[in-house]
């Protein structure tokens, strides 16, 4: 119905908006719906990292557009907020400091969920409480190992 | 509702029965490229009833099981169980009384398919009613894929609106 | 022409087959021609990754994907080297041991095509000759400093 | 022919006149996310002939020219000037005997675009008739943009022959 997109539509672009900043240590973001017709209204996303000019996530960089995705991810996640939240490599094209905020929005995160996070990224293994290590030792057989992170580099280079 | 252990078994390059416990709320998984990280997370799309094969990364549903290595024959059964523990009695309907709830899923390769719920014999659709109103689900926010950012990056404006609407 | 296509395809494969084993450090891949009809048919990427069975492709791990990926593009580069070749965080993907192998296969073009290199990755960073920083300190506005790899880390953190 | 510099004023975030000197053989570029890395790499796809604003990752040619930031108003031209070395003389064509080729590009937001060789007016033709034979120009695979990995990756058998047949 109408009123129940508006307000799942509503507070979603409330979470992006909260997200957005924390994790771009700064700037906003905005969903915009593209017509008045609740119904069918298509959703764009528009983005303002810190020092830049608003404008579409398109026209956003490789590593600004990823991390705007995550924002709106997060959001979406918050929405219904599950046992846990499982993230595969999405820090793949962020600079440190990106990682390093996303890593202090998992940590945030974490008080309420269990987060579950595959990643090749040091910065963000050396966030993580524990780490598992996945292994194939012996050819196409997977393991699963515990780790700490001293040893999840040495994994890293099999 | 909170996540004990995740259990695999014959599933993708897990063909030996693996246990998988989660130590702490803030777990990363690592490994080389190719070790199996990803199936992991294939494994817990599928148990929470993702009927999509393409979305698993396969041709066919009986692309999910173990189907051989340079070191191994192919196998003829996948497996995959979560078990939550359920003290704080959250979980809703009929197992809200349990202490622990299990969701298993079985696939054999001659195509028998089982959803098991505390070892009951159940239906997909008893998966989606227990996972009502708990934020899990196959098209839930709560398993974000390799690749999941980059559709959401590439969306066209109605492919955004169906991202919304999945999560209502 | 059907000969002049089945010339550069045949150097092309000639060239993947090769740089496939040296990215991955073993294992083979192949480019098939779907149907007899050479002016019109399809191609598909065909690889075997180390100690695993050969595959389409779209059934590899999103790393072994790129570094296959990148294997293609570089036999495409060698059919025609430039005098340079530009390449857009291709590692983004790629754990530890693949990188150090691409480094490795870097270096080694760059002995015949001067190599633009851009990335996050350390490992790659430390493989370079040089290394040029791009920053915006004032708002929106690009300059390019020569860094050394200390201060690259420091950079990246901007 | 080798890369001696690549000259870049008004292009994208490169308001200011930029001179990159290419310091070896192996040269990386790095800076934070939405520094400018990609932006040169478009710069230097644009000056070899690129005339789909799609793949320069505009709407139209005229999102390459500067269009402004929170410190700076935005411009009216945007130019791009690579300088090969061809002491060796390996340059096809009628700049053989030039010891230092420039090839340089201008667009004005009126729309005026030039291509000038050695600062002679060209067409665009002229370019990749210099260009030919030493494996440069817009549709070579000289220059392997963020994102390239990704459609090789993605792309169906038709697709994957397209990319054959540029090459040849
Ligand atoms: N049904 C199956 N039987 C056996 N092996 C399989 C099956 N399906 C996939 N695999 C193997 O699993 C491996 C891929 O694992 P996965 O995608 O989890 O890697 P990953 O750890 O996520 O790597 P990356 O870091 O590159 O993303 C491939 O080598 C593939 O051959
Ligand atoms: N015409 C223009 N005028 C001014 N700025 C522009 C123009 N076009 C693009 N930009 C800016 O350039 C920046 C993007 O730069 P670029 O894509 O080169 O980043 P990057 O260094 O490659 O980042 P990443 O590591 O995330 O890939 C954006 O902030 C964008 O606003
Ligand atoms: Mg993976
Ligand atoms: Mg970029």
């Amino acid at each position: 119905s109408r009123t129940r997109f508006k307000e799942t539509f509503d507070k979603i672009n409330a979470g992006f908006n909260r997200f957005f900043p924390e994790l771009f240590g700064g700037g906003k973001a905005e969903l915009f719906l593209i017509t008045d017709d609740l119904l069918t209204a298509g959703i764009t996303v528009m983005a303002r990292p810190p020092g830049k000019r608003n404008s579409h996530i398109h026209l956003l960089s490789g590593g600004e557009k990823a991390l705007t995705a995550v924002a709106l991810l997060f959001a979406l996640f918050e929405l219904n907020p599950a046992p846990f939240c499982m993230l595969d490599e999405v820090d793949a094209p962020l600079d440190d400091a990106n990682v390093s905020r996303y890593c202090e929005t998992l940590k945030r995160l974490a008080n309420n969920s269990q987060l579950i996070v595959v990643t090749h990224n040091k910065i963000t293994m050396e966030s993580m409480d524990r780490l598992l290590g996945v292994t194939m030792e012996e050819s196409g057989v997977s393991r699963i190992v515990s780790v700490d992170v001293g040893q999840a580099v040495e994994m890293a280079v099999s | 509702m909170r996540l004990k252990k995740i259990l695999i078994a014959g599933f993708k390059s897990f063909v030996d029965s693996t246990d998988i416990r989660l130590p702490g709320n803030l777990v990363g998984v690592v490994g080389p490229n190719g070790c199996g990280k990803s199936n992991v997370i294939d494994a817990v799309r599928w148990v929470m009833g993702e009927t999509s094969a393409k979305l698993l990364r396969g041709d066919s549903m009986s692309d999910v099981i173990f189907n051989g290595s340079t070191s191994r024959k192919p196998i003829s059964k996948a497996s995959v169980e979560l078990v939550f523990d359920n003290s704080a009695g959250k979980s809703p309907g009929k197992f809200a009384r349990f202490s622990e709830i299990s969701v298993k899923r079985i696939l054999t390769r001659d195509g028998a398919s089982d959803y098991l719920i505390n070892n009951i014999k159940s239906r997909r659709k008893d998966v989606l009613d227990l996972f009502r109103g708990t934020g899990l689900g196959p098209r839930s926010y709560s398993v974000i894929e390799q690749g999941m950012v980059s559709r959401i990056v590439e969306a066209k404006p109605e492919e955004i609106r169906s991202f919304i609407e999945d999560a209502a």
